[in-house]
């Protein structure tokens, strides 16, 4: 996979991380302090479509909804940057009642991007 | 977007700006996070937990039991020294290796566990059985003889290891350790990695300081 870099218009992953302090959510969230949602954009041309990618993930489901709704606009052809590798996010945090819970929420944070 | 009339992100040609996206993206991120932990809004906590009560929670969590192994087991006096083979004789199946630790690493201390850790490089779907042997020098002897020997089943190409026993640890702690390495055939033997630079066999021993480290006050 590739991280985007400036200008980079290629199929890459783009970093973007929540602070859970910046949004409010350090007091209930123990651990992690943040949670890195990542996510792909950029050109898929046809000659690097078919990179391998999966599709059963969250930002698959957006884009396809995306793609859905814009299908009218789309123009050109080739494939969409999606997730080809993502890891979980483990979270430690106080529930209503203040009990501490752990949750591991698969598919969370995207490693990597690329064509499908 | 729509509404917006900018650019899908994900479409083709878009260019995305991350800036003027970040509020729309933070309240993507709390929503996925919450429909995943099925709640519909955040837990507002009725009575804020202190640091302390956190802590003691998490200590609980883990329980007593590895609380007291911790308080047993100080890793701060215990440190790991490495010492890379030097190959030694060697005839068609069998290669000697010596591994040598300094009198201020190893020497005089409590030697934990050894660890050899060595390279093989098999073809696919092969197999191997090797044995390592520990070398000692008996009273009144100058020969080094192995007094122990351990068995070991090879079925992937990549990086092994073996914990080695008392003999080892007793070794290492006097300062030299010697090994024998024994494959069935020739052919064997070649698979196993002696040489180079990033494949050389090594050894780890876990030590814990000695007395001799600690300073006693009378």
């Amino acid at each position: 996979g590739i991280d985007c870099q400036e200008g980079s218009r290629m199929c890459c992953r783009q970093e973007f991380f929540v602070d859970f302090r910046e949004i409010g959510w350090h007091d209930w969230i123990i651990q992690p302090e943040g949670y890195a949602m990542n996510f792909c954009t950029g050109q898929c041309p046809l000659h690097v479509a078919g990179m391998p990618g999966i599709s059963a993930s969250f930002h698959t489901a957006v884009l396809n909804l995306l793609k859905a709704n814009t299908a009218v606009g789309a123009s050109g052809g080739g494939s969409c940057c999606v997730p080809t590798a993502r890891r979980p996010l483990s979270l430690l945090y106080y529930d209503r009642d203040s009990n501490i819970v752990k949750t591991d929420i698969p598919d969370m944070a995207v490693e990597a991007c690329g064509c499908s | 977007n729509l509404q917006t009339g900018s650019s899908c992100p994900a479409c083709w040609g878009a260019t995305f700006d991350l800036e003027s996206q970040r509020e729309l993206l933070l309240d993507l991120a709390k929503k996925s996070i919450l429909e995943k932990l099925h709640l519909s809004q955040r837990p507002t906590l009725s009575q804020p937990v202190s640091r302390a009560a956190l802590k003691t929670a998490l200590q609980r969590l883990r329980g007593p039991h590895r609380q007291k192994t911790l308080l047993e087991h100080d890793p701060t006096q215990e440190y790991e020294v490495i010492s890379f083979a030097e190959t030694g004789l060697s005839s068609i199946n069998q290669t000697r290796l010596d591994f040598h630790f300094s009198d201020r690493a190893a020497g005089g201390t409590d030697v934990r566990q050894v660890r050899l850790m060595f390279f093989v490089q098999l073809p696919s779907n092969a197999t191997q059985t090797l044995n390592v042997r520990v070398l000692v020098l008996r009273p009144y002897d100058t020969n080094l003889t192995w007094t122990s020997q351990y068995p070991l089943q090879v079925d992937a190409s990549g990086w092994h290891q073996l914990v080695l026993g008392p003999e080892a640890r007793a070794a290492c702690s006097q300062g030299h350790l010697s090994l024998e390495l024994v494959t069935e055939s020739q052919a064997a033997h070649g698979s196993v990695i002696l040489g180079g630079f990033s494949h050389r066999p090594f050894v780890a021993a876990r030590v814990r300081a000695g007395d001799k480290h600690r300073v006693h006050r009378r």
